[in-house]
């Protein structure tokens, strides 16, 4: 399967100063660097991130920058609700197929691929991938971009600190030490951003998900049986006669290969 | 090592589990924690062919061979750790996240980790308030021999304890916290460090969820029964 991982090239821009809607922006209106307010932009990563990078704000890291960005708690969760968008190309031939992966977004979003809308449901840790077959263009740039939406319940940090703030962040499934803790100040995005891989992968009309490798151990050791279970899953209309291989290899001293 | 082809017939826009006939291997090389032998990894592939199509898809992953098993240890009330059969003394480290903007790389975490190695650890708890951790965290762990011990989302403080008791049932979308751990379990499980999943960090996750967690990570009866059936020896000397 070939995999293409998009971690270039991306820019961002907070929602409420874009006045385009997402199938706007991936049609008719496509951003530039060059124009406001728009901004390079690091994925995968988080906004503050991006803004960091962009010395938008100081690094909550050195001194006390951290003072000086504004918390979510009292900005809202608009101010840390972003556009992230790039372009690809991706060119599908016969019976190919193409998903659209994300491996981590914090916390939803909403994606607009050459004016078409998908939504990435909630959920810090989970993975999503979405079949765009019928979206993409074989020929020429592929548009997209993704409106990031913070955790629904981001929380406030009282005078004192302390160990997750004021705990709303534990209502979603999201990581928790982003209120602050007895070790850490708190991040004032709460991690808010695409902060895992996105990829396009193509594959044939059959896609292999998700396998599970196990082994198992006898006579001490010496007999071992490797146990392999995966998906498969078949997009194609037809019946596929498949034959599926699975090949075990391992390094031998100086990059020899034994199969 | 091994090499298995099989045919089968997939019914038109649909999914199946398919299970590969158990794969033997006579003394294959072991993976072993760092300070305890080799991490040998074996690099499984596997590829389907379409009929009319040629190769439809392919998926890599490098694994080792190794058991890992862990109990409470009826003499000191701690956790006992084995690895391949051995008792290993735990020397580890506690494991926040690798950067708090979340730029994460191969290459921080490549000296992350090699870092814990040159120490002479041979775990890194991912602690519950941090992240699961990615696999490329994984993927050095397996290379440098770092077990992990990687905990869900639930903390003691934000989850049921504190002043006042915070969140006493947890997050508010049970089912949501399911589907992500059945997700990122399915993500990570394959890498040979992964030593032992927590349901999080000095607090037990609420009854439901901690059930199901327990339920689905238990080991499949398959291999309760296989370790118990003693296999007959095919021609083995």
């Amino acid at each position: 399967m070939a995999k293409i991982t998009l971690h270039s090239e991306w820019l961002a821009a907070r929602s409420t100063e874009v006045h385009f809607t997402g199938a706007q922006l991936t049609t008719t209106h496509p951003p530039s660097a060059s124009t406001e307010p728009w901004m390079e932009a690091i994925v995968p990563g988080t906004v503050l991130a991006t803004l960091v990078k962009n010395k938008v704000v100081p690094d909550p890291f050195y001194g006390l920058g951290n003072e000086a960005i504004l918390d979510i708690a009292d900005s809202g969760r608009e101010y840390y609700t972003f556009w992230f968008f790039t372009t690809f190309q991706c060119k599908l031939s016969g019976n190919q197929h193409c998903d659209l992966n994300f491996r981590g977004v914090n916390y939803s979003a909403d994606v607009y691929l050459n004016g078409h809308k998908m939504v990435l449901p909630k959920g810090m840790f989970r993975r999503h991938s979405l079949d765009v077959t019928d979206v993409v263009h074989s020929d020429g740039s592929n548009l997209l971009a993704v409106l990031v939406h913070p955790p629904d319940h981001p929380g406030s940090i009282p005078p004192q600190g302390g160990q997750g703030g004021d705990h709303e962040i534990g209502k979603d499934v999201a990581t928790q030490y982003v209120q602050g803790w007895d070790w850490m100040a708190p991040i004032r995005d709460r991690n808010t951003g695409i902060w895992d891989e996105v990829s396009i992968s193509i594959t044939g009309p059959v896609k292999i998900i998700d396998p599970h490798l196990v082994s198992s151990f006898f006579d001490n050791y010496k007999r071992v049986y490797l146990h392999a279970t995966t998906e498969l899953e078949n997009k194609s209309s037809g019946t596929a006669e498949c034959s599926l291989s699975i090949h075990v290899t391992t390094e031998l001293e100086g990059g020899i290969h034994s199969v | 090592e091994q090499l298995q082809t099989q045919n089968l017939s997939i019914p038109p826009t649909s999914r199946v589990q398919y299970t590969f006939p158990e794969l033997f291997f006579y003394k294959p090389n072991l993976w072993w924690p760092n300070g305890m032998g080799k991490q040998s990894l074996y690099n499984v592939i596997i590829n389907i062919d379409v009929k009319g199509y040629g190769e439809s898809d392919s998926w890599s992953h490098h694994f080792g061979f190794r058991k890992i098993e862990s109990n409470i240890d009826g003499a000191t009330g701690g956790r006992l750790f084995k690895v391949n059969g051995e008792p290993i003394f735990i020397r580890g480290g506690n494991w926040i996240l690798s950067d708090g903007l979340l730029r994460l790389s191969k290459k921080r975490y490549q000296t992350d980790i090699k870092f814990h190695a040159d120490m002479n650890f041979n775990m890194i708890r991912c602690w519950a308030g941090g992240l699961t951790e990615r696999p490329e965290f994984y993927h050095y762990c397996d290379y440098y021999g770092i077990l992990v011990w990687q905990e869900f989302w639930i903390t003691g403080d934000v989850d049921g304890r504190g002043i006042p008791v915070s969140n006493p049932n947890g997050p508010l979308d049970h089912d949501l916290f399911l589907f992500c751990a059945r997700d990122t379990v399915k993500l990570l499980r394959n890498h040979p460090s992964l030593a032992l999943w927590v349901g999080g960090n000095e607090q037990t996750p609420p009854d439901d969820i901690n059930k199901a967690l327990k339920n689905d990570l238990k080991l499949h009866p398959y291999f309760r029964h296989a370790e118990e059936k003693e296999k007959p020896v095919g021609g083995l000397s």
